[in-house]
């Protein structure tokens, strides 16, 4: 079973065009091994993007050299599939 | 130990296995014999049966809605909304005025898990798993987004040609088994008048195209509707949807469903993204699912109504 130990969600918000198109950039970039989980539309809308924990760091600095805000809406995926398959299990029994 | 005895003590604010879900279906099916049948349109690449719930009260090829939830695999909190529709069908035929004129001239199609590798893998192997499970020859990596898979736009930009991407368009268009019964089915039918694809999670209410930027001919009446029936599902918890054509709201995305559905002339046709509460992402708590399934039966309400009063 793949598991998701460390793996971060980031919620970005580009405030301009300019990071608009540098977070749309990121989409191509194979080596953060990204896996977006809401696409850039426009600025001032949020776009989620799940990290694996090993490009966690490189991404992040990514984002801060260019200035980009980001939040943490997921610490660490692994945690919550383990309370939501928790919570499955105890609701089935 | 533990299995519902019928669809009354199933629990519907709880995430289920498909088998659960396939149970469901049948129960449904044996409870409500002159109204509920489950028609099975193909098979998925793992051999699933692609179900279909057909909600009738009779006449033969009556216009017909048509609404899907779970192409996206990890999407859980359409899957489980699709649940909660059956069961509503059935509750409030009879009960409430509107629903019962529809039924009453029309039949609505509900495919509950609609790629069902995908969702059974979700549940196995991989919570995160969004595509189908076809393999791809010459690549390591699995699968196709069946929502870049239909011949409308195929191939263009808002798709990859990379089969490691999660955007993967793959060989052609159709290519998916799990794409092909549902277009197969859409043209045997030849009388579909609504199409409703649901999707979770950015809330929002999308019609076509995706894949050009020329807007439909039915534009305005489309995003009237709309309107009304994101009015309709704020009303009840206050949520907040944005609507508008694919291309305008979201970006660009060639092959998806709803520009496929509206080309073959279904002039209803709808994309949902269900409910987000910026916390949890795919990862929808289970006790959001009825009062997500709740405020989103109010919007397919609205379609569906507009649908019944304005043939076509």
């Amino acid at each position: 079973k793949d598991t998701f130990e460390g793996h971060q969600v980031l919620r970005i918000v580009p405030k301009n065009d300019v990071q608009l198109s540098l977070i749309k950039e990121l989409e191509k970039m194979i080596e953060f091994e990204l896996d977006i989980w809401m696409g850039v539309t426009d600025a001032f809308s949020p776009v989620d993007i799940r990290v694996p924990s090993h490009t966690l760091h490189s991404f992040k600095s990514y984002l801060e050299n260019f200035n980009i805000n980001y939040s943490t809406m997921i610490e660490n995926l692994q945690e919550m599939l383990d309370r939501e398959q928790e919570e499955m299990d105890s609701a089935a029994r | 130990v533990g299995q519902p005895r019928n669809t009354d003590s199933f629990d519907y604010a709880r995430y289920h296995p498909i088998n659960e879900i396939y149970s469901f279906q049948d129960m449904l099916v044996a409870e409500n014999p002159n109204m509920v049948s489950k028609l099975v349109i193909g098979q998925s690449y793992e051999g699933r049966p692609l179900n279909v719930l057909k909600f009738s009260t009779g006449g033969t090829n009556r216009p017909a809605i048509w609404i899907d939830t779970g192409i996206h695999s990890r999407e859980w909190v359409t899957q489980a909304s699709g649940i909660w529709f059956a069961k509503k069908i059935v509750k409030d035929y009879g009960s409430d005025p509107a629903l019962t004129a529809i039924l009453d001239n029309m039949d609505i199609f509900l495919e509950i898990v609609t790629n069902p590798d995908g969702y059974y893998f979700t549940h196995t192997s991989n919570r995160m798993w969004r595509k189908t499970r076809k393999p791809n020859p010459g690549s390591s990596c699995i699968g196709v987004d069946p929502n870049r898979n239909w011949d409308a736009g195929f191939g263009g930009p808002g798709a990859s040609s990379s089969p490691c991407s999660e955007t993967y368009r793959g060989p052609r268009a159709h290519s998916e088994p799990e794409v092909k019964a549902i277009v197969d089915f859409v043209k045997s039918h030849g009388n579909i008048k609504a199409f409703i694809s649901i999707h979770s999670y950015s809330q929002m209410l999308l019609y076509p195209y995706g894949y050009t930027t020329t807007p439909v001919k039915d534009q305005a009446e489309l995003h009237q509707l709309a309107q009304k029936a994101i009015s309709d599902l704020t009303s009840l918890y206050g949520t907040r949807y944005k609507y508008g054509s694919i291309i305008n709201t979201i970006y660009q995305a060639s092959g998806g469903t709803i520009d496929w559905t509206y080309n073959q002339g279904v002039k209803y046709s709808y994309t949902f993204e269900l409910r987000d509460t910026g916390l949890y992402g795919f990862l929808l708590p289970a006790n959001q699912i009825i009062p997500t399934a709740q405020e989103t039966w109010l919007a397919l309400m609205a379609i569906m109504d507009h649908t019944h009063k304005n043939p076509y």
